[in-house]
């Protein structure tokens, strides 16, 4: 089980969050109405770049070895 | 000279080690042991042999660092970035750097010392990040049991792709 400090759990909520948002589960897809699907898929692809930030948000403050790869 | 020309790797089989300073929430004999724990997961598996020395050079340098300390790869305050070590064929072959912000712990409290030298003491005998999630050298932290805890296939092949498997007459 990873251990992320306790000041990285906000960081780790928000993108959870983030994410609920267009992978819902089985249970949830079709309780939603065809016009709400079409306007997350719209917000998931404006929002392309800010979900590329927010990857390396997540992946900057998850503790981890400062080595880059394939650096000598 | 001590390191292989063209080849990521020390060309000996015996490393000296040094443990140059402490952090602040750990007991020196803590640091000591889990230190040694680390350099010994992987001469369990090859012909290396660790030698602690208290004073005077040393193949293998453990120091605790904070921000920026002139190796030009500065650390940023508690989480993020835990530590960093130096691949034998770079300009600081054996230095090992870890960030003395961290809550260091030889436990699963804060960070495992043990765990996160036993990954930069691989970078420091020649090995690169893995992408293996089971691997010692995934980039990542992961919490394992310091008493349970046993190298992955991946980093056994590696290492020993490097330093030869260990001999029966190398087990005492």
């Amino acid at each position: 089980v990873p251990v992320p400090p306790a000041a990285d759990h906000k960081g780790w909520d928000f993108v959870e969050g983030y994410f609920h948002q267009f992978f819902l589960t089985k249970k949830e897809s079709p309780l939603l109405t065809q016009e709400t699907q079409t306007q997350l898929l719209q917000q998931f692809h404006r929002n392309g770049t800010d979900l590329l930030d927010m990857q390396m948000h997540a992946l900057l403050h998850q503790p981890h070895c400062g080595v880059p790869d394939g650096s000598d | 000279t001590s390191i292989s020309p063209g080849r990521c790797k020390w060309n000996k089989h015996t490393l000296t080690y040094r443990i140059i300073n402490y952090p602040h929430d750990m007991k020196p004999s803590a640091v000591k042991d889990s230190i040694y724990n680390a350099v010994s997961i992987w001469s369990n598996v090859t012909p290396l042999i660790f030698q602690q020395v208290q004073n005077g050079d040393a193949d293998i340098k453990v120091s605790f660092w904070q921000w920026a300390h002139e190796d030009g790869w500065p650390f940023d305050g508690p989480g993020g970035i835990l530590g960093h070590a130096f691949l034998p064929n770079s300009g600081n072959p054996g230095v090992v750097h870890f960030d003395k912000n961290e809550h260091w712990s030889a436990s699963d409290t804060g960070y495992n010392l043990f765990l996160v030298a036993t990954h930069e003491i691989g970078h420091s005998l020649g090995l690169q990040h893995s992408g293996n999630q089971s691997s010692i050298m995934y980039p990542t932290y992961w919490y394992h049991d310091p008493r349970t805890f046993q190298l992955s296939a991946d980093d056994i092949q590696r290492i020993q792709h490097l330093y030869g498997e260990k001999c029966s007459s190398d087990i005492p």
